[in-house]
């Protein structure tokens, strides 16, 4: 599959393949896991979470929460967004991140759909989640940009959690729209030039939760691998906050490389159910982005 | 933030550890405890030997919550811990000055 | 209303229980917890071998008061608990905010 | 004077005793408790069949110390517990309004 559609299922489908692969990893330092796996290529399940193997964790989960609420009549609605977040929660999910459970709760209590600025919401968990707003709007980058900041807010408030939101889907947006690599490379040069923190060249080598280690991560794998199996070893194999970085590395990597460049044996392993749902919603997700323009 | 103690029976703790996580708590921790008060011990049978043991066996659940949840999650524990016959428990409800996380530093709310 | 918290050796339960129902209080939670304090732990002989065990079990109470009750619980857990020699234990109070009787939803001075 | 809770990892709490008893602090008041939070529990083998169990076994940790105490009680804890991974645990301080030692009636700071 090529063209748009193959590289928005490629950014889908590689964010779902990143958080399985990396998820069993997740808190584990790069000895560790060299020592349990050797090179970790393939998606073996267990970890702190002991999962199935090609299970997801709320990485994927809370995107495909995103983009049922983007599908429901009325569009792209804030309060919708929240709702569909407070469901998720209430479904007992296998896991969720502190702030992200902060701010949903607190939606939850007093119906509010922003997060007051604080000093601990630098974390990854809202730009995790930002592909289906980015495939809803892929020829409105305004609107690309408002939105994704906007069901950010409704858990993290916080200036570098919001600069990498921006970076990450308008890169995200342009790569699904056939841009190269080094053609977006130039939006992380700049975010790097209005935030020093961001610097990922030389790699400072950190993988925590902190979105400044994620985004590095991310950028120095991205942008120094040929190829999405190559980015995505790399990534994991970092260890640390592993299924984050996995499944941004994998949304850029399979925006930028398409459907077809996912392993085959990742593709297959990945559950199934997740799998058919993010088929569903590149579908309907596309077709609302492109009846925009 | 404020800690709220909730003294319960013991086979009460799964429907009322399920309903908080309805309202978003997930951070609980759990103490076994006897209790004693109007509802009397029981007799035990020990060796064909009948004897009174007065205390009784409870759960005491310690959950640490910003100020806006704290009636919901009273509301949430008295609906699922009240069986109508003595016994059933008490709540408490008190101040607190700091919260850490251990793993991260994070103070506050941030922390819970 | 004030939360007391009492650490105190185990063996002294009983007769502080009774000592306090005289004065009125019947309702009590127990926790077994360990202590460590200037009382240092003791050797215990497991299996024919000494090995030195560094905390002492200690129980700890705690009582839930109307504040005109704090000061004399105080006294009869202290003159009760006490036996004079080192680790007899220490009495805790702490301020509150709410208490709830979850059988009834009666709150306040009432649901104690 | 303030209450110091902390809830930390099982296998971590001869250190923090230690690293604690250095800056002088020797009584505390140890709870076994179970932990509900983000890190899950654990599978345990019963009688050969594997069966999981919803909680993780912590310690609590109960310190009172004068105030001038609490941040230094706190830095040793978290420098200590921490491990880096999900379900190092938490600290929460609370205010007191009484202190007394069992053994000799001393009040406030006198008798910590
Ligand atoms: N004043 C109190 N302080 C501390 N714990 C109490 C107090 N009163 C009751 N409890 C705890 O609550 C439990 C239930 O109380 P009880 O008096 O038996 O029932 P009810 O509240 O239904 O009248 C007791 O077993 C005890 O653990
Ligand atoms: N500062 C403290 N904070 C919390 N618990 C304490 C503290 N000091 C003592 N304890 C508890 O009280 C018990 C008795 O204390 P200890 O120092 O042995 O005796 P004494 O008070 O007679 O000098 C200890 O075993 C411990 O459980
Ligand atoms: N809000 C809370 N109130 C009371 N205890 C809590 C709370 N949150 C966590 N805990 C206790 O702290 C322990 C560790 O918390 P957990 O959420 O697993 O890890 P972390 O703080 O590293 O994210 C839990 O097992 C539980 O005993
Ligand atoms: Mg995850
Ligand atoms: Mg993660």
């Amino acid at each position: 599959m090529s063209g748009v559609r193959g590289r928005a299922l490629g950014a889908y489908l590689g964010l779902a393949v990143g958080d399985a692969l990396g998820a069993p990893v997740e808190f584990m330092t790069q000895a560790e896991i060299r020592e349990r796996h050797g090179l970790l290529r393939e998606m073996v399940g267990g970890g702190w979470l002991r999962l199935r193997p090609g299970q997801v964790t709320d990485d994927t989960e809370m995107s495909l929460a995103l983009g049922r609420a983007l599908l429901a009549p009325g569009g792209f609605e804030l309060r919708a967004v929240a709702e569909a977040f407070a469901a998720w929660i209430r479904s007992r999910p296998i896991d969720v991140g502190n702030t992200c459970r902060q701010g949903i709760r607190r939606f939850m209590m007093d119906g509010t759909i922003k997060a007051p600025p604080r000093e601990w919401h630098a974390g990854n968990g809202a730009a995790m989640r930002i592909l289906p707003v980015v495939l809803a709007s892929l020829h409105d980058p305004e609107a690309c940009r408002t939105r994704s900041l906007a069901q950010a807010r409704i858990t993290h408030n916080h200036p570098l959690s919001d600069a990498a939101v921006e970076t990450l889907a308008e890169m995200t947006r342009r790569l699904v729209l056939g841009e190269s690599k080094p053609a977006v490379r130039g939006l992380v040069d700049e975010l790097v030039r209005r935030s020093p923190l961001f610097r990922f060249d030389p790699y400072p080598g950190r993988a925590s939760g902190y979105i400044v280690d994620t985004l590095q991560t991310v950028a120095h794998f991205f942008f120094g691998s040929e190829d999405f199996e190559t980015c995505l070893v790399g990534v994991v194999n970092r260890g640390g906050d592993a299924d984050t970085t996995g499944a941004l590395a994998g949304m850029l990597a399979g925006a930028a490389c398409g459907v077809d460049a996912i392993p085959r044996t990742w593709r297959r392993t990945l559950d199934p159910k997740v799998a058919r749902e993010i088929e569903t919603q590149v579908e309907v997700l596309l077709a609302l982005g492109a009846s925009v323009s | 933030m404020k800690k709220i103690e909730a003294i319960i029976k013991p086979f009460k703790l799964d429907e009322v550890k399920d309903a908080l996580s309805e309202v978003g708590i997930q951070g609980i921790t759990v103490v076994e405890v006897k209790g004693f008060g109007r509802q009397k011990g029981h007799t035990e049978l020990y060796r064909g030997a009948e004897y009174v043991v007065d205390f009784l066996p409870k759960v005491k659940l310690e959950i640490v919550v910003p100020d806006n949840l704290v009636s919901q999650v009273i509301d949430t524990i008295e609906r699922t811990a009240r069986t109508g016959r003595i016994g059933d428990g008490k709540i408490f409800v008190y101040p607190m000055d700091e919260v850490v996380r251990i793993r991260t530093g994070e103070r506050g709310e941030a922390a819970i």
